[in-house]
């Protein structure tokens, strides 16, 4: 790092200097050129994510720290090489009606963990994740990136890489913006820079599936609604409940 | 101590040799790491090494290195190769030759097909526990996702879902050709 990058001769409360509304949320950017950004080589993001909001995932170029500010929800890490810990076996319908479960087909999937208030979440970098508010307040969630980690080979730039999705490159003109330099800001997910055709040959699926894989039509941006909520395979809250429960007398 | 540890350490190991693979596909074509727990003196330059080999026409699965850039030399035959960085702009759309070197920064999404000679080359990486992270196959990143997120990603029904989680579901990394057509024939 150049040091000079850190004489700063007064430092200012900051406020976030671009805004990018999605379907179901918004995304509120710090100006990672600021001179005090800089200094410290971090960026900032904040979250605002509606009621059955889902940020699609993405992964970054630097570790990051989340912090929930508001609300509640769960949050998947799409992790290489771990397994699918998460599934459903296939049961008959009765005993799926006996214990109250619609018949669904089967899924299996990596850990999912549950988030709320006050949660501080650590995630590495280049590792992809997504998060769902499953409240009924916005999920409120401040993400501090380390850009000048070891971990990111890069510039100190942050760059985020979309799974899914496009962003919507207008910005708020209520907010201010950058002083120098044009913060960056991603349109496309990484899938529609590949050929819809090895796309679809790397997959196994149509050239159709294919190209929504690229999101090219989707103007939803990058947190988006889900109708009837999200249903994954987790265990039942009452489950966690009464296992910490029982934890608790044993010990 | 020095000749007890320093002077005495393992210095070389083979990745040539086809026997030593890490990932082998019948159809596909092999891949061999060499990182610092298989080679301990790679923790002190902090760099780790790959070598591939992918048979005609077969698929590097689209992935990214998690931790490190990656430079690639081409040792034999040729491939299209594409890369896209942040903002899913494509920074590299072409072909591979023999005795060609192509950087992959770290992140930056990366897919080889190899051509009808085949295609192999050596990586070297900096980091000395290089990782990856496929988007298909046994431990892509899509089929660690909950198939209702999928389709709610994409706009996609539960039958596509399924199909992008499980379709190479066997499939690590290497990528035998010909899946559309047997996709379409299925």
């Amino acid at each position: 790092q150049d040091r000079s990058e850190c004489r700063i001769q007064n430092l200012n409360a900051q406020e976030p200097s671009r805004r990018v509304e999605s379907e179901a949320g918004v995304t509120e950017f710090w100006d990672q050129n600021n001179e005090q950004f800089e200094c410290a080589g971090v960026s900032a993001t904040r979250y605002i994510i509606q009621p059955r909001g889902l940020l699609l995932p993405s992964f970054a170029n630097a570790p990051k720290l989340v912090y929930i500010v508001q609300g509640r929800g769960m949050t998947g890490l799409l992790i290489p090489g771990c397994p699918e810990t998460f599934h459903s076996i296939q049961q008959s319908p009765q005993l799926s009606r006996e214990r109250g479960q619609q018949q669904r087909s089967r899924d299996q999937h990596q850990k999912i963990r549950e988030i709320r208030q006050g949660d501080v979440v650590a995630l590495p970098a280049g590792v992809a994740h997504w998060c769902y508010n499953e409240g009924e307040t916005p999920l409120v969630a401040v993400v501090v990136h380390d850009t000048s980690s070891n971990s990111n080979q890069l510039d100190r730039n942050l760059r985020k890489f979309q799974l899914a999705g496009r962003m919507q490159t207008q910005s708020s003109t209520s907010y201010q913006l950058p002083r120098k330099g044009q913060q960056e800001i991603q349109t496309n997910n990484i899938f529609s820079g590949f050929d819809v055709q090895t796309l679809a040959e790397a997959f196994g699926v149509s050239t159709e599936t294919a190209r929504k894989l690229q999101s090219q039509d989707d103007t939803r941006g990058n947190i988006v609604r889900v109708e009837g909520g999200l249903q994954v395979i987790r265990p039942r809250r009452e489950e966690v409940e009464e296992e910490e429960q029982q934890q608790w007398r044993t010990n | 101590g020095l000749e007890e540890t320093i002077c005495s350490m393992r210095l070389k190991q083979n990745i040539g040799n086809p026997t030593r693979a890490d990932i082998y596909s019948e159809n596909g074509g092999r891949i061999t790491s060499l990182n610092s727990q298989k080679l301990p003196i790679l923790n002190n330059i902090q760099m780790s090494a790959e070598r591939g080999v992918l048979y005609q026409n077969a698929l590097l699965a689209p992935h990214w290195n998690m931790n490190a850039h990656s430079v690639i030399y081409v040792t034999r035959g040729n491939c299209r190769c594409q890369i896209v960085g942040n903002g899913g702009r494509r920074v590299y759309d072409g072909e591979l030759r023999q005795g060609q070197i192509l950087i992959v920064p770290q992140n930056f999404a990366v897919v080889k097909q190899a051509g009808d000679q085949g295609f192999e080359w050596v990586s070297f990486k900096t980091n000395d526990n290089a990782m990856i992270s496929p988007l298909v196959g046994k431990t892509s990143a899509l089929r660690a996702m909950p198939a209702d997120v999928l389709m709610n990603a994409y706009h996609i029904s539960r039958d596509e879902a399924n199909r992008l989680k499980q379709n190479r579901r066997e499939e690590m990394v290497v990528l035998s050709p010909g899946a559309r057509s047997q996709q379409g024939r299925a």
